[in-house]
């Protein structure tokens, strides 16, 4: 049997508001160490990994590897229950047919029980390359999602490009360009919740990406102060946000190249 | 603006 408890349940809240519009079905796999997914959009253009790790929920018992194969988006609906100091325990039965999951509150007052049924789906995963990248830029999980909409105004496609200065993010369309620069700075008095921008820089990248995509990725912001963004030329972007000290979620972004 | 290329084409299957 599969069975864990996540003493955070808004945790898994938030993940499924983050993956619920840029995937439809996904397995959720679960072995002794954890719980991974990984899944990629429709038109495999952008994939999204997660990992759980088993020591990050108070009670995990997973007897044997199983992949639980859910539609997030029904998921979503049910996890939208749950109240922010809700704890959530999922359970499946060996074959992963039937998923339970159970919300209680804090004090105990209020248990609910969810039936989802699981879904057979037929996921090839990929094999991720494990990459040096040539730059990565850590900076406010909102301030991504805020340029992230700003540009969507102007175009469909933005820049991204890393200097020793900063990082820019421009796009350009029929009504005009929009540049957006970001100098590194420090965290304001180390505020976890006011992080500063900061540049790991092997070599400048600049590179095109779709705004829908990146647009999508920025629903994971309530998960973190703070998002990642690793990039080398040529290669897929990653955007990843921490999951609680467990984990973390990562989206994969394949660049637009020159026609 | 650039053509939009797949993860299939970077990412090999295991």
């Amino acid at each position: 049997m599969f069975e864990a408890r996540l003493p955070q349940g808004d945790l898994l809240k938030k993940i499924l508001e983050a993956v619920k519009d840029l995937v439809t079905d996904a397995n959720f796999d679960c072995s002794s160490t954890g719980i991974s997914l990984q899944a990629m959009d429709s038109s495999h253009v952008s994939l999204v990994s997660l990992l759980m790790r088993a020591d990050g929920f108070d009670h995990f018992r997973c007897d044997r590897n199983i992949s639980i194969g859910l539609n997030l988006l029904a998921m979503s609906k049910v996890v939208r229950c749950v109240g922010n100091n809700d704890a959530v325990t999922m359970k499946a039965d060996d074959n992963g047919d039937l998923v339970t999951l159970m919300f209680e509150s804090q004090d105990g007052s209020k248990v609910s029980d969810w039936q989802l049924r699981g879904l057979d789906i037929d996921s090839e995963r990929l094999g991720i390359p494990s990459t040096d990248y040539s730059s990565v830029v850590t900076m406010p999980s909102a301030e991504f999602a805020r340029i992230c909409r700003d540009l969507s105004v102007i175009g469909d496609t933005v820049v991204i490009t890393t200097t020793k200065e900063g990082v820019t993010f421009a796009s350009k369309g029929e009504l005009g360009t929009g540049k957006i620069a970001l100098r590194q700075s420090a965290a304001i008095d180390d505020d976890a919740d006011s992080p500063g921008v900061s540049i790991e820089l092997q070599e400048p990248v600049s590179q095109s990406f779709a705004l829908r995509y990146l647009s999508f990725f920025t629903k994971a912001t309530p998960l973190a102060p703070t998002v990642t963004i690793s990039m080398s030329n040529g290669v897929p972007l990653v955007v990843e946000y921490p999951v609680g000290d467990m984990g973390h979620i990562r989206f994969y972004l394949a660049p637009k190249v020159e026609d | 603006k650039g053509s939009q290329t797949h993860l299939d084409s970077f990412f090999g299957r295991p």
